[in-house]
Formats: C-alpha cells, sequence, structure tokens
C-alpha cells in the first residue's frame, strides 16, 4: 500500500517549489497593554511580542523543523488509515519567559516572571 | 504593530469574545492607575529594570534571586502626636496565603533610615513587634532581630524571614506581620512636641517578599525545605516517580 501511495506524493523537488514565505515559519507579532486595556494595572513592559507560527508543513518534515520522529507516521495515519486523523500543524517549539511589574487590586506591587509567553521558534507536530 | 491593519483599544471592540473573556480576568479597570513618583511603586520599576530587558526579558545575569517578589505595604494607621525625641509606630503588613506551588524564599523590610519632617532630622529603624504590650511598641534592644543593612542613601534593608515564615506556619488565617518603625531626633532635642501624621511611615516603609516557583524546582529535582509539606502531600504519587 504504501509503494502504491508514494508514487502519489509530491516529490523532493515538487515540494520545495512551494515559495519559502508558506512554509511553517515564526512570525512577529506585537501588541501593547494598553491595547488590551491592561495598562491600568500592568506598569511594564509597555509592549507584549509574543509571535506566532504559521505555514504550510510537508508531508515529509525536515531537519530544520524540529519535529519529532514520529509526526511523519501521522502523515501516513491520515493518508492510508483515517482522513480524520490530524496532520502535523504549525506550533511553537521553542518559548521564553516575560517579566511583568503589575499592581494588585489590594495595591501590592508584583513582580512576577512567566514562563512560556513569547514563541521564539515553530515547528510541525 | 498589529498584522496589516490598525487598531485601538481592544478592550473597546465589543466584538472580540476571547478579548472579552481575558478582560474578566484583569482588576477592576476602576481601580487607581499607580502613580510612578510614589517611592515604593520607584522601588518596584528600579528593582524591574535591574532583572529585566526593555521587551520585558529577564536578564541573564538578574540578581533578583526569585521568580516572584511583592511589594506589602503597611495597613493605614493612625498617628499619635507624641513629645520628646522618640517616635515609635507600629505597622501592620497583611500577609496573604501563599499561592500553591509558590515557596517563600526570602523576606525583608525596606525603610527610610534617614526622614526630615517639619524641619527636623530624624535617625529612623525597624524591629519585630514583640509582645509585652499589646499595643506599644518597645526598643528590643536588638533582641531578635538581624542587623540592617544599608542599600543606598535612601533604603535601608533588613532580613525578617523567619519571623514571615512563623506567622504563615503558625497562622493559618488573618496573618499579619506585625513591625516597630521607630526614629528619633539626631541631635537629640528633648521636650520638643512632634506632630507625626504616620503617613511618612506607610510610604517610606514596606515589605518585600521573595518567591519561587516549586513546580520548577521539584522538576530539577532539588530538596525542598519543611514549608512545602501540603504541596508535596498531594503530589507525592508524581513526586516520587519524578525522583525515580
Amino acid at each position: 500500500q504504501a509503494g502504491s501511495i508514494a508514487s502519489k506524493i509530491p516529490g523532493p523537488s515538487q515540494e520545495h517549489d512551494r515559495p519559502e514565505s508558506n512554509q511553517c515559519s515564526l512570525h512577529h507579532f506585537q501588541v501593547s497593554f494598553h491595547q488590551l486595556g491592561w495598562d491600568h494595572w500592568i506598569i511594564a513592559p509597555n509592549l507584549y511580542t509574543p509571535n506566532y507560527c504559521k505555514g504550510a508543513c510537508p508531508r515529509v518534515l525536515h531537519y530544520g523543523l524540529n519535529s519529532p520522529n514520529h509526526a511523519i507516521i501521522q502523515n501516513l495515519v491520515n493518508e492510508l488509515v483515517n482522513q480524520s486523523v490530524p496532520r502535523p500543524s504549525c506550533v511553537p517549539y521553542k518559548y521564553v519567559p516575560i517579566s511583568i511589574l503589575m499592581v494588585e487590586a489590594n495595591g501590592s506591587i508584583l513582580y512576577k516572571e512567566y514562563e512560556d509567553m513569547i514563541a521564539q521558534a515553530c515547528t510541525c507536530r | 504593530t498589529v498584522g496589516e491593519r490598525s487598531t485601538g483599544p481592544l478592550a473597546e471592540a465589543p466584538t472580540l469574545p476571547l478579548i472579552q473573556e481575558l478582560l474578566k480576568e484583569a482588576p477592576d479597570k476602576q481601580q487607581r492607575k499607580p502613580q510612578v513618583l510614589e517611592r515604593p511603586m520607584r522601588y518596584m520599576l528600579e528593582l524591574y529594570q535591574r532583572s529585566a530587558d526593555a521587551h520585558g526579558h529577564p536578564r541573564e545575569n538578574r540578581t533578583i534571586g526569585a521568580t516572584m517578589v511583592r511589594l506589602v505595604r503597611p495597613l493605614a494607621n493612625v498617628a499619635k502626636p507624641l513629645k520628646g525625641p522618640r517616635h515609635i509606630q507600629t505597622l501592620d503588613f497583611p500577609l496573604r496565603p501563599n499561592q500553591v506551588a509558590y515557596q517563600l524564599v526570602r523576606a525583608t523590610v525596606i525603610y527610610h533610615h534617614q526622614l526630615q519632617l517639619a524641619g527636623f532630622q530624624l535617625s529612623c529603624h525597624v524591629e519585630p513587634w514583640v509582645q509585652k504590650s499589646p499595643t506599644n511598641c518597645s526598643p528590643s534592644l536588638g533582641r531578635g532581630s538581624s542587623k540592617p543593612s544599608l542599600l543606598s542613601e535612601a533604603w535601608t534593608e533588613m532580613d525578617v524571614t523567619q519571623h514571615v515564615q512563623k506567622r504563615l506556619r503558625n497562622h493559618k488565617r488573618h496573618r499579619i506581620l506585625r513591625l516597630c518603625f521607630m526614629c528619633q531626633h539626631q541631635k537629640g532635642s528633648a521636650g520638643q512636641e512632634l506632630l507625626w501624621h504616620g503617613t511618612s511611615s506607610l510610604d517610606t516603609t514596606f515589605l518585600l517578599l521573595y518567591f519561587n516557583d516549586t513546580h520548577k524546582s521539584v522538576q530539577k529535582a532539588k530538596l525542598l525545605p519543611g514549608g512545602l509539606e501540603e504541596f508535596m502531600e498531594r503530589d507525592s504519587s508524581l513526586l516520587l516517580r519524578r525522583a525515580r
């Protein structure tokens, strides 16, 4: 079955013909706490740059995408077994924290480090 | 910058359901916007600038020693005019219950060791309140308090970690840390009545509580002090598996 399917899968040259801008990658995204209506309690920083991941994931997941080895199995099961099984999608892979200075409802002032608030790299999984 | 379209304050857009849900989590918008010039706020802003860059990224070389620091102001206190060279006032700091998975690692009280009031130069210090009489502070002659250290020309810091941990262990509700704030005329001029309005100590003395995220500490398989018994009992099976 895999052999018969393989002839239908676009070859490496065909996949690489896809514009690189459409491939899974990190996109810059920034918002201010003023825009969120939170600047009355978040003192610093003024801007929050969480970024986001967007783009197409190829059927054969190459090394640079940081995908786990199993991810290709999702593609195979989707094609060979059940189309409702989700294929790998473009999601964040690495995160960095952010430090926030805020005022609490009782007047206390809080410095707090929040883990995993900014996406730094993307993967297909 | 948000994509290709410009946006005003998202809080005023009623058609964004996620934004509306997130706004429910934020404190009341009627809350007074903090004044940056207030001394406690200035202190925390300096602490923030030492610990994070302009984008909010924690600095690699930060020396804060904790992932969360809370500045607690004293509760409002009524001033009592005193005669003589010495002024003594009790300050009550409310201690909230620890959030789950946060461990207190350090507690300090920060205060101005020199104040100017009505033209008089005052020398001040803070001591833990010792229960000798229910209402008054008495100079404890340094017993039960650690030696303060000078942070700058303005601020002095005194470690009160043991006192705070004791209050958190022994009292489950209405935890209050009571301290004595004592000032005296530097010239020691006796007989002069000094009307102390009390607001100075509320703005020049505050408590700093340093917390670490114990969940991260468990993942690193560090030894935890006994104060985390409640947390460990809840997830003891998980901890045992991770230790193995």
